[in-house]
């Protein structure tokens, strides 16, 4: 199988609805400037195939959302006061300020036989997985992955900005580990 | 359990060194260089460690922490790709692996992409290096809009376009 | 002890924003992005925390952790010429600093170099990228002499060269 | 005052002795293929600067001493065989093999008064430190470089590779401790 598009809804640095086509390669590579986006497409991919929030560079799943251009004066971002945050709130409607974001992998596993992977995160900041349309639950999802050879655990087959080199500097035990893994 | 895992460690561990050597050959090394596993504990594999032995072509030191960083990151993508052919994941997603590596690595690297991506492997790389993204498939370029404070991608099809 | 601390402090933090405007200055931002150092605790400096937020030119963020591989490279080096500005040594030594930059960062680095080298401020970079070492005024060459299994050098002065 | 030279003998990639003019540039740029021994140079100056061998990438001085092609079968590299370790101590001469490394940096304090700093490793695998070939402790080699401007302990002018990315992201400790050591 491949994966053969993206669908990035308000998820980190992209605004609104961004659709992404693979097209028919078999090797994409994915450019631009310093900052302007590459490595949120990396997490993108890694959330909706259910990669823990921690391995994104965020500590909760609200940080995923996209947050536009807060205007420093009205909200102060460090503001914890109780009154600018739910003021914040009241602005639901703000493009600037959603609420949900979701991420959908399209995957196609042979001739005419495509699924939709869907991870949304909710108001609430909890997440919510579908499988063409259909709510199931975080297990399922994750083993109708693991049935396409895509590992979770092992995420022997993601690459993060700057670990190379400690993949080969591993240690004997974290070795083991992996291997235990997808044994 | 014994059995489960020196499966994949015997497997693993005879394709280590053919990959390494398929990342590390050229005109001064033809053979390129040389890979290979180590079991601390031969009896209970699974509750000791795996040592990783990559020795680059024209060198004599196996230990890991002498490397370069070049020859760190050439490591390890062989020890992935090696992984990768015992489990098979449908595709890998590349960030910037290629920071460290010199022009001559980066084209073994891009030559090995090139080579073994295919319906069922299929590579997705970022890189800032035109060595590397110049021989894919297609691109996603990816740019921010500022007015609207947005990144915005672009997707482009190399193969229709002479090389 | 107060006071040596605050003196430094002081100092760098007023150098702090101009040195990353110098670096982060094109031609859609001619203002570049800000940068600036908060105390945690005003009393006693020396016993807790000194925080450093950078600000890319158009972007809101201003916390360290949600900014990219470049962006933290540049505001990286932003700091480490500001605390040099305060504490003068004579020379710098950079090994692959230019990793992570993309084109346009890696000319604005290496312009700073070029402004701000001299006979007290003297940089020594290892660069793998052609857009820092062209502008360098001399080049170390360094390759492996493969029967003697040794590191050679070869120096050439470039400011004898046309550019 | 500015590094206008540098002689390595036997340490680490470089066999023999190699002496390297900086001229009279202020941006000095060194390049080379990976595994050359770029980063074996920026180890050289910060050795004779007095920087503890395990910032270098090895654990112990005897590590930073020029080691040739060991003969793999004669003695196996890993083999703590007293036997075959006496055997390559035999081998003296051997210039695969020497005891003993230095570095020196020939530094310019202002027109026609220039220093040289050398670092040596004895053959106990011990530093012994030289300012104009005149054998002082270590503490007056680093005040010497401190009056220079030369802050050992401070090392905020030596960026390894690798290292840059987590100078931002560094803890606020340990930005409080390094203005500390610089005031
Ligand atoms: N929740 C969010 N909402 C809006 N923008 C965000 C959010 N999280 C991160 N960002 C922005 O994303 C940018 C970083 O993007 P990313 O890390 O993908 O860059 P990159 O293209 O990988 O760059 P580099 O080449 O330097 O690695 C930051 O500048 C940050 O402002
Ligand atoms: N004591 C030693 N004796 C001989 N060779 C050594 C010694 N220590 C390290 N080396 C060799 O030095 C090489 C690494 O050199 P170095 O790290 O300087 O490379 P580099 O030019 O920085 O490469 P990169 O561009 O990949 O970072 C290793 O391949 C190792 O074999
Ligand atoms: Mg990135
Ligand atoms: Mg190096």
């Amino acid at each position: 199988g491949r994966l053969v598009g993206l669908e990035l809804h308000n998820f980190k640095s992209y605004r609104g609805t961004a659709s992404i086509g693979f097209g028919s390669g078999n090797f994409i590579s994915i450019i631009g400037p310093n900052g302007s986006g590459k490595s949120n497409m990396m997490d993108a991919i890694s959330f909706v195939l259910g990669i823990r929030s921690s391995h994104l560079r965020s500590s909760k799943l609200k940080d995923l959302i996209y947050r536009g251009r807060i205007d420093d004066e009205k909200y102060p971002a460090d503001s914890s006061d109780l009154e600018d945050q739910l003021a914040i709130e009241d602005d639901e409607d703000d493009p600037n300020n959603p609420r949900t974001a979701y991420v959908e992998a399209i995957y196609e596993r042979g001739k005419d036989d495509s699924v939709r992977f869907r991870r949304t995160i909710t108001v609430q900041g909890t997440s919510e997985y579908k499988i063409n349309e259909e709510l199931v639950s975080a297990s399922e999802y994750s083993n109708v992955l693991k049935k396409e050879g895509i590992l979770i655990k092992a995420r022997n087959f993601l690459v993060f900005q700057g670990d190379v080199e400690q993949i080969a500097s591993q240690s004997p035990q974290d070795l083991t580990k992996l291997m235990e893994t997808i044994s | 359990r014994y059995n489960l895992f020196m499966e994949a460690f015997d497997f693993i561990s005879t394709k280590i060194d053919s990959t390494y050597k398929d990342l590390t050959k050229a005109e001064a090394s033809p053979l390129g260089g040389s890979a290979y596993l180590t079991l601390e504990d031969e009896e209970e594999p699974y509750n000791s460690g795996i040592k990783y032995h990559a020795m680059p072509p024209l060198k004599r030191f196996r230990d890991m922490e002498l490397l370069s960083g070049g020859e760190k990151t050439v490591a390890a993508l062989a020890l992935l790709f090696a992984i990768h052919s015992f489990q098979p994941s449908p595709f890998f997603v590349l960030d910037e692996v290629d920071a460290a590596l010199d022009n001559a690595n980066i084209q073994r690297v891009a030559n090995y992409i090139v080579k073994h991506s295919g319906p069922n492997f299929q590579f997705i790389v970022i890189s800032l290096k035109n060595g590397l993204f110049e021989k894919s498939d297609a691109l996603v370029g990816i740019y921010r809009e500022q007015v609207k404070n947005s990144s915005k991608t672009l997707s482009i099809d190399l193969r229709e376009y002479p090389r």
